[in-house]
């Protein structure tokens, strides 16, 4: 509405062109990172690879039109569809994994999730993806822990765990959607995953050897609403 | 909505696009190339006020005009967008994970007359 006979964005056109686009550039700028709540314009030291980046996305494109589940593996069937409505931001999350020690039937790998979230956003859905390369034929048992910290923060502990079985060569996916929303519950940033194979696979991921191999954990996430009711 | 030419002075939408490049945002901003923001710039006559996209109805402003004769005073309205769009964006954050998401109503696509 126009304030003491004058448009909020009259100023505008009173400015020459190029301080006109000096300002628009200037809001531009500020209008994208105050909606993605950011400070500042994040300082990038690790891009990921363009192979990881794009393996990643065709294989989130693949499971949501993929049906299938893994094998005794079945996602969250309480998690409803995402419906984005008017003013609701969501967000989809790839986070990489950053390798930890391994031997040569284990591995952990650590995932370090973006300081905005914790708290303020509510987590649908988190799926990690993970490439086996199995030795031979037959089924394969691979377990999978959750840690954590404990509270000496000298050692971790095993919060879950759970067993997949792995018949061929590819990706598998596991649905970490309690383990993330527990671990923004208690305000911590990192997801620690270890993987132990029950023989020697000599290395139980071919993350080191190719870059589109390497595992990571998508996630769908919306900012909570402060006004919403919830019932449990 | 009607889009800004060189000698109209009536409500429009003009285009600006700002190159991620150009700024320096490309290498954390992933997709897309930059923002189609846009906005609305032009004069607003109260017969034209309340007309999204400004040609929207001819008779609406035709009866608007006639309104606008015979009121004792005027109120001058604004040129405003009256239809936006999401910016859909993928991008690195500050933990370099990789997040996409669409920002609503950030682009204009439309202006109109408040």
């Amino acid at each position: 509405a126009p304030q003491g006979g004058l448009c909020p964005a009259c100023g505008l056109a009173a400015l020459p062109p190029a301080s006109q686009r000096d300002v628009l550039i200037a809001v531009a700028k500020q209008s994208i990172l105050s909606k993605l709540r950011l400070p500042d314009r994040p300082n990038i030291t690790h891009p990921t690879s363009r192979g990881a980046l794009l393996s990643a996305l065709r294989r989130m494109r693949a499971q949501h039109t993929d049906t299938t589940v893994s094998p005794g593996m079945p996602h969250d069937s309480s998690i409803p569809p995402l419906r984005p409505g008017a003013g609701v931001q969501e967000f989809e999350l790839l986070s990489f994994a950053e390798s930890g020690s391994s031997t040569s039937r284990s591995v952990r790998l650590h995932f370090h999730f973006t300081q905005e979230l914790p708290g303020s956003t509510e987590i649908l859905q988190a799926t990690l993806y993970l490439f086996w390369a199995v030795p031979g034929p037959g089924i394969h048992p691979i377990t999978i822990k959750f840690l954590q910290p404990d509270p000496t923060g000298l050692s971790m502990t095993t919060v879950s765990e759970t067993r997949l079985e792995v018949q061929r060569a590819g990706w598998v996916t596991l649905d970490v959607g309690q383990a993330v929303r527990s671990l923004f519950g208690r305000g911590s940033q990192s997801l620690t995953v270890e993987l132990e194979v029950a023989e020697d696979w000599s290395s139980p991921l071919l993350a080191g050897h190719n870059d589109s191999h390497w595992p990571f954990v998508a996630a769908q996430a919306r900012v909570r609403m402060p006004h919403r009711v919830q019932r449990r | 909505g009607i889009e800004c030419s060189g000698t109209s002075r009536m409500c429009c939408r003009k285009e600006f696009f700002v190159d991620f490049k150009e700024i320096g945002w490309e290498d954390w901003i992933i997709q897309p190339e930059g923002y189609h923001m846009n906005y609305c710039a032009g004069l607003c006559p109260m017969h034209m006020a309340g007309i999204p996209g400004l040609a929207a109805s001819f008779h609406t402003a035709v009866l608007n005009l006639i309104k606008a004769n015979n009121a004792d005073a005027a109120v001058d309205s604004c040129c405003v967008p009256t239809q936006r769009r999401p910016l859909s964006l993928l991008y690195y954050d500050r933990d370099s994970n990789i997040i996409k998401t669409d920002i609503p109503d950030m682009i204009v696509d439309a202006c109109g007359c408040t």
